[in-house]
This record gives C-alpha cells, structure tokens and sequence, in this order.
C-alpha cells in the first residue's frame, strides 16, 4: 500500500495474509472462504504447472504476529472459469476462492465482509478503503496498511491508459479506483485484498472489489475485479452454505 | 339244509323259481348272518298251492327254535295263508326256512303251475344291550353289570365311574384309584351314593383344574361314614388334601364345612374296611379364579390404563406415565409395561415406577452457546433453555419472520427431546455477521 497508514486491530478484520507465489491478500467470506485474486494462485508470465503452496492467514495487523497464528490448511482452489494466466494483459476473471480445509471463530480481529449487492458501490467518487501487507515506497510492509480511494470515472481511467499506451483489458468486470493526482494506491502485494465501501444504509462494509492490477503504484489509477458481477458465481461456489 | 354264506344279506328262492318247483320236495335252507347280527326277511314274490291249513305244499319260517310260520297260496290272495309284506326277525343270527311240496298240484282234475317264491334276506344289527333289558328273554349275551352301549354288529359294556371293567369285559370291580376330575365345576361321591358304598375301597379321587382357578368344595347331605365315638375315624377315612398339604380327615356324619382349597388340586382319599352300610358322601365343587391385589402406582406419575374393580387370574393391566414421564423397572427404561395376574395370585412383575424424562445437556452451539431459562443444569421434561449467537460476530439464522429469541428457545419435550417450536430438534445455526469490524477504520483529522 503506497501512502497508507497502519491500520488498527479490528479495523479490517477481514484482511488474509496470504503466501504462494510471494505476499498477496485476501478477504473473509463467511467463516471458511477466503476471497482472492486468481493472479496470486496462477501468476501471468508463469508456468501454469508450478504448484505452490497456498498459506493463509488470518486475524492480525502485523506480519510478525499474524505468521505465527496457525495457518489455514485449504481444503478446496477455485478459479473463475474466465481467468486466463497466460494473457499477461488480461486480468479479466480474476477471482479466485479459497475454501478453508475448518471454520474460522470469529472475533473482533476475525470478521468476515459482506458482498455487493448493487450498482451505485460504483457510482464514481464513492470512496473505499484498500488494505494490504503489499510494499509501499520499494520496500515491505511489517504491518497492515490502509488507503482510502475515490471510485474513478471509467473514462478517465481508459483514456488515461491509452495515453500510457497500454493495451491491458479494462473490461466491464472491472472498475478503476484513485487518481493520478494521488500517491495512495495499492501495489504488489497486495493483490486479492479487497475494496471495501461503508454502506451507510445497511451499516456495513461490503467488498466491491479485488486488488487486481496496476500500471506502477501511486499516481495513477489502480484497477479492480467488479465483485458485484461475480456473486452469482460466488454464491454457486459456496453452494449449499 | 344248505347252509348260506354268512353274507348281510340275500335272496333265497324255490327251486328253479320262477318256473314251476317240481312236487316231492322237502328242502330247508338255513340263513346264517354274522353274530352281533339278527335275520331280517321278507317275501318279494310268492305262489304256492293253496290249500287249507297250508298241508299241501307250504313255506315254513323258523327261528330260535320256534316258528315264525307256515305259508301257501298267493299274495294278495285270500286262500291259502299268504306271508304278505311280513317281515320276519329273528332273534339269534340265524333263520331256517322249510319249503315242503307234496306229489300234484292239482285242482279240479287240471294241472296247476305255481312259481314258487323269492325271499329277500339282509342282516340287522342285534341290539344286544335293549335285550338286555327286557331280562324276561333269554338272554343271549351276558349281561352288563353295569351300562351296556350297542354299536352294528355287536356292543360292549362299561361300568360307571369308580368302577373298572373287569377281563371278561361284563362285570364291573369297584376301581376307583385314579378318578381325575378336570372339569371346573361337578360332582364327587363315594361309589353307589347315596346308597351304602362297597367295601375294601382303595379310592383317590383326583380334581384337576387350569393353573390360576381356586377349587371350592361343599359337601351335600346326607353325610355319612363309618365313625367311632372315641377314636377318630378307625374304620373308613376320608382325608382331603390340596396341593399335597393335608386340610383334613372326616367322617362320621356331619359334613364338613364349605373349604375354599386356595389351590387348582385337591385330592380326596377314600378308605374303607371290609364291612359297614354308611351312605357314603357326595361334594360339589366348583372353581374361582384366582384373584390378583388391586394394583397400587408407587408415584403420582404412572398411570394404570382402564382400572378393574377386581383382577384375577391371566387379566393384566397396563401401567403407562403421564407426559413428560418415562416408565422406569430399576433402571431400566421400558417403552411400555403390561403385568400379568398369575395363577398364584400375584403379578408377573412388580409395579414400576414413573421417571421424568431426561433431554440430557442441550447440544453446544457453535459459535453461540444457550442459558437455562428454567432451573440451570435441570434437563428434565419442560425444562427450558434459549440459545444465542455470540453476538456480534455471529447470527442467529431465521426464517418465516421469527425472532431470534424464538428462534433460539428449546423445550425438553416429553418424548424426551429438545425442541423449538418452530424448527423442531434441529439446533439453531449462528451464522457469520459481515461488515461489522467492532473496530473500524475511523479518521478524525480532516
């Protein structure tokens, strides 16, 4: 997370700690789901075979501390159908989920997020918040860090990649957050953790969106899987929960 | 004479019947049927040459040495003496029939022809004991010294209870050893009552009846066995026993008491000496069912289905616990409980007794635990408890518009299970609240 602060216990009690391909984050669904950005399991410009160990942890702001709760074993992998590792400039699809081999007891550091259920979590401007133990200026995170972000306007993010030249999909499945005006942004490391909206009409946080991709950190705009379009799928994978 | 083949029946004509018999006969046939049998004949045709007083030619009937009679002439006809439709009956199993023809048959100068006759024979049973009866004949058979019974072909005597037939199966010996009485009511008495009983008697009279029956005897008047005024019952006994235990030795000629015996077997010994004229004794008895104790619950829990005023011997009752409650034998939990009145009188099993049931500790709740809203620690029927979510980390799922407290408020019901009212056994479920970091991110500083 590039120009965070540190967060609290219990500020964002539902941020994993996870580590495969190197740090990535995640989220608490429910009290045995975690989740993720497909690119922290299939990493793009990876061989597909590699199988890495999947360790996740929960329940902490430090990295110090959270390593040393147990791990949670993971019983099942699931990728989104439209995820495609070997298209390093498509993150389309990128939602993965991790079912944790037992239950999870809650608690005031272990809280799982809410999902979307409908459109105006996008409406531009809305600010979320972004956690993750991801690096900041070059060097790594020892805590968890949090940002606060505005939902960015879709063309300004897509006129801002075209002029960076970038040919990355920016799909329907996705929105883009922050600004190039802003240094806060999340960075590697950070991937799989959520965006995460106050709705203050349910009074609750709901996960929006996945740290998916970015074009450097700070500066720009960081872009995220749309959770709102994937909850179907969310809630078939969950099935019978 | 030709004697017939013992057969059980027959024809008997005259010779070459039905052509004309030729004259100078003089020819009897004897019909023999099986002994036990008697003859019975009877005439199908008849044509012989009438004449007074049957001289000339005549059929002769006879049987048991006398005879039945002399016939001629034709049947339906006046002259001559025709037998009719007579039917002949001998007494013993035989019958002798003469046929006598004399040198013409003539009438008038003419030639007569005559057929002759058919005679129809067959054997019927002798009723040896109706002769018996009427003594005046002579009698056959021997007599039956007691009861007499007559069956086709033959009979057979029997001698009345007490008795037993002797080897040459007419004469009757006072045997009175074994007599078994099984029926549930009757009557005993001493051989030949009231008429003096016979001496040297060795008698034992047995009264056997189904477990669970209870034998009553009463003694009927007159009463009367040989006694002593000084020594008690020297000459004849009578001794009572039930179940084997001995309740008395009587005679003389007050009658005993009624007895109730308490017992399904009792045993009347008889003994008698070589002389006396006492007119012996006759009891009736008759049998009660065993009657068990009216059945008494042990708590205020247990019920008896369809109290009886009265139970006796096979009638059961069914003992059964009001709701909330489990029968209980020891500690042995029954899913019912029938007791049975036994042919002692007692019941098959002893009252049980009525537990209250037992839910046993409520199942823990994940991530959510309960309270007793009723007595802590009591599981018991109606025992109530309300389980809760560990708020706010958890939730208690609903549904159907029910609250939570609803939800979460089990019953120890009577079939001894924790229930709620809306969702039954199943426990409630504490589900993950989202979004609700106790802790949230919170910034001051504008």
């Amino acid at each position: 997370i590039i120009g965070g602060q540190k967060a609290k216990l219990g500020n964002f009690p539902w941020q994993a700690f996870t580590n495969i391909y190197g740090r990535g984050g995640g989220a608490l669904l429910g009290d045995r789901w975690i989740l993720t950005a497909a690119h922290t399991l299939y990493p793009k410009d990876h061989d597909a075979q590699s199988n890495a160990t999947v360790d996740v942890f929960l329940g902490h702001v430090s990295v110090e501390e959270i390593t040393k709760l147990a791990n949670h074993p993971v019983r099942r992998v699931s990728i989104h159908p439209d995820y495609r590792q070997d298209e390093s400039h498509n993150f389309e699809g990128d939602i993965a989920l991790l079912e944790l081999e037992n239950s999870v007891t809650l608690g005031p550091n272990l809280l799982p997020i809410c999902l979307p259920d409908n459109e105006t979590f996008y409406d531009r401007g809305l600010m979320g918040y972004v956690s993750g133990f991801g690096i900041m200026e070059e060097r790594l995170s020892y805590d968890l860090k949090f940002i606060r972000l505005p939902v960015a306007k879709r063309e300004a993010c897509e006129s801002w990649l075209r002029k960076n030249k970038r040919k990355d999909v920016f799909s329907q499945n996705m929105f883009c957050a922050g600004d190039p005006s802003l240094k806060q942004d999340a960075c590697q490391g950070d991937s799989g953790g959520v965006f995460a909206v106050k709705d203050e009409n349910s009074d609750r946080w709901v996960a929006t969106g996945i740290v998916s991709w970015g074009i450097g950190c700070s500066r720009g705009y960081g872009f995220y899987t749309k959770l709102l379009n994937y909850v179907d799928w969310i809630k078939k994978e969950m099935e019978g929960e | 004479s030709i004697p017939l083949s013992q057969k059980l029946f027959g024809e008997v004509t005259s010779p070459l019947y039905p052509k004309p018999y030729p004259n100078n006969l003089d020819k009897t046939t004897v019909i023999t049927v099986p002994t036990g049998f008697r003859v019975k004949l009877v005439f199908w045709q008849f044509d012989l040459e009438p004449s007074e007083g049957c001289l000339y030619d005549y059929v002769k009937i006879s049987a048991d040495k006398k005879t039945l009679g002399r016939f001629c002439g034709q049947l339906g006809s006046p002259l001559g003496n025709p037998p009719e439709a007579r039917e002949f009956v001998s007494q013993g199993n035989k019958m002798q029939l003469t046929f006598h023809t004399d040198f013409s048959n003539e009438e008038n100068g003419t030639i007569m022809f005559h057929k002759g006759f058919l005679a129809y024979y067959q054997a019927v049973d002798l009723d040896e004991c109706a002769s018996q009866l009427n003594s005046l004949e002579e009698n056959l058979q021997p007599q039956c010294q007691h009861l007499c019974h007559n069956y086709v072909g033959s009979y057979f005597c029997t001698c009345r209870p007490g008795y037993e037939l002797q080897k040459d199966g007419h004469s009757c010996q006072a045997e009175c050893s074994n007599e078994l009485f099984t029926e549930p009511s009757g009557y005993v008495s001493s051989l030949e009552y009231p008429q003096p009983y016979p001496p040297d008697l060795r008698c034992n009279y047995s009264i056997r009846v189904e477990r669970g029956l209870t034998l009553h005897l009463k003694f009927l008047e007159p009463f009367e066995i040989d006694d002593h005024q000084q020594v008690h019952c020297p000459y004849d006994q009578l001794q009572i026993y039930a179940n084997g235990r001995n309740i008395g030795e009587f005679c003389g000629k007050k009658r005993p008491t009624d007895f109730d015996t308490s017992s399904n077997a009792v045993d009347l010994l008889f003994f008698t000496d070589e002389s006396g004229d006492s007119r012996g004794w006759k009891l009736h008895y008759v049998t009660e069912v065993i009657k068990c104790p009216q059945p008494k619950t042990l708590d205020k829990f247990t019920i008896i289905q369809d109290v009886q005023p009265q139970y006796q011997f096979r009638d059961y009752f069914i003992a059964t616990c009001q709701q909330g409650y489990q029968l209980v034998e020891g500690n042995q939990v029954l899913l019912s409980f029938t007791a049975v009145c036994q042919d002692d009188g007692t019941w098959h099993r002893a009252m049980p007794r009525c537990r209250i049931k037992d839910c046993g500790p409520p199942r823990s709740l994940t991530n959510g635990a309960f309270n007793y809203t009723t007595t802590k620690g009591v599981n018991t029927y109606q025992a109530r408890i309300q389980y809760y979510c560990q708020e706010p980390y958890y939730k208690m799922h609903t549904r159907g518009g029910i609250s939570e407290i609803q939800r979460g408020a089990y019953t120890c019901t009577a079939q001894g299970i924790w229930k709620n009212e809306w969702e039954g056994e199943k426990i409630p479920r504490c589900l993950p609240v989202c979004g609700k970091p106790v802790n949230p991110v919170e910034q001051k500083q504008r």
